[in-house]
């Protein structure tokens, strides 16, 4: 009888969990379709703070990020591959037809995200004075930087500033310097002596590339503007998307800094429901100028997605454990004078699961 | 994962444009070409 009985609980359970995931994910589908009858009707989705987003907190958000990135970096047998790749395809809308190698070929999901496309699958706009996009994905926000708040909006009735995400802020260029004295922000004593120098090269260069730097460009008095506005443009890359980062334009890069931040979810659930959510997440931003005057480029991680990796910076390393390194951390590096030179549609980064 | 970009390009006033730029003043000003919620793919043009 007593077998009989813990016999009859072990499907119970199962089922009650599966109803349970089950009637979660119904709900969260009725949401996202209110959302988007709301878009249709031209109502913005507006900014709600939901308890969720509190609970989030307390996660291990970092732990089950990279948790996940080693999961998805098992080599998965041959004949395993297929069903997972085309698993993945169709909950994620992913385009397997343009990846550039046969499925099979792709040793493990994290391999498979980081896929490459075929020759000639992302024609560059042909005229000179567009700006291109530098992603796959859905605009979220685009517009003017206006006020002297210089506040993007995140969503309808949240904003968020341009030099919170940027770190324009003048602390940032003491905070190079200071890292000279605390090497705060290494990742571990071999490396130190290499973060030292690259912060050497920023605090004494760093100084010459501010008048480019955001933080000139957001403190400066509208007088001085000219006949120049800043402008904005989020995009956001679901789980399927193509997720290699090109260059929008023509530019210099003179400056990269890295934000070890948070790693929280960043669908469109977490953006109505998370303020600063750009501001607090891990992020690698590199700014520079372009033939209209100043540029930077944001790239910011989130749980799933947590590991960005520059081209042209391979030793960089994001999503790392929390062991030493404050929340506030900025690890920050500068190219020299004359930057990086870096040509429209040209690849800059990639973003990794985990 | 989410990309933003921020970066400077020509936002001339009206009052500033000159007579026959009046006519057309998106000739001197940055405006997208892109919406909130639009898919885009790497390469197309997000604003001229």
């Amino acid at each position: 009888r007593h077998s009989e009985g813990s016999n009859l609980y072990l499907p119970g359970a199962t089922v009650a969990t599966l109803m349970m995931l089950g009637a979660l994910h119904i709900r969260r589908m009725y949401e996202e379709k209110q959302v988007d009858e709301a878009r249709r009707q031209g109502r913005e989705p507006e900014f709600v703070a939901d308890w969720k987003a509190t609970f989030l907190q307390m996660l291990p958000l970092r732990f089950i990020s990279r948790t996940w990135g080693s999961l998805t970096s098992v080599e998965l047998p041959v004949w395993l591959r297929p069903h997972v790749y085309n698993g993945w395809a169709r909950a994620f809308n992913a385009n397997l037809d343009e990846a550039s190698l046969p499925i099979e070929e792709y040793v493990s999901l994290r391999d498979f995200f980081t896929r490459t496309l075929k020759e000639g699958a992302r024609p560059l706009d042909p005229s000179t004075t567009c700006l291109l996009s530098p992603v796959d994905g859905v605009v979220l926000q685009c517009g003017q930087v206006t006020g002297t708040g210089t506040m993007i909006e995140q969503v309808k009735g949240f904003s968020y500033s341009v030099s919170s995400l940027l770190g324009a802020n003048p602390h940032v260029s003491s905070s190079s310097s200071s890292l000279l004295e605390d090497g705060q922000t290494t990742q571990n004593p071999d490396e130190s002596e290499a973060t030292s120098r690259n912060q050497i090269e920023s605090a004494t260069e760093a100084d010459s590339l501010r008048a480019s730097s955001s933080q000139h460009i957001l403190t400066r008095s509208p007088s001085e503007t000219g006949n120049k506005g800043l402008f904005y443009c989020v995009l956001y890359l679901g789980p399927g998307d193509y997720h290699r980062i090109h260059s929008p334009s023509d530019w210099d890069v003179f400056y990269r800094r890295h934000f070890y931040g948070r790693l929280y979810p960043v669908n469109e659930r977490a953006v109505r429901t998370i303020k600063n959510l750009y501001v607090l997440n891990e992020r690698v931003v590199l700014e520079g100028r372009w033939s209209q005057g100043f540029m930077a480029m944001a790239a910011v991680g989130a749980t799933n997605v947590g590991s960005i990796e520059l081209k042209f910076e391979p030793e960089l390393k994001t999503n790392i454990p929390k062991v030493g390194l404050s929340l506030a951390t900025i690890n920050s590096r500068s190219y020299g004078q004359n930057g990086l030179n870096v040509k429209a549609g040209e690849e800059v980064a990639v973003f990794n699961l985990g | 994962s989410t990309v933003v970009l921020v970066f400077e390009a020509p936002s001339v006033e009206t009052e500033d444009l000159s007579a026959h730029e009046k006519s057309r003043p998106e000739s001197r000003n940055f405006r997208f070409t892109v919406a909130n919620g639009e898919r885009i793919k790497m390469g197309q043009a997000l604003g001229d």
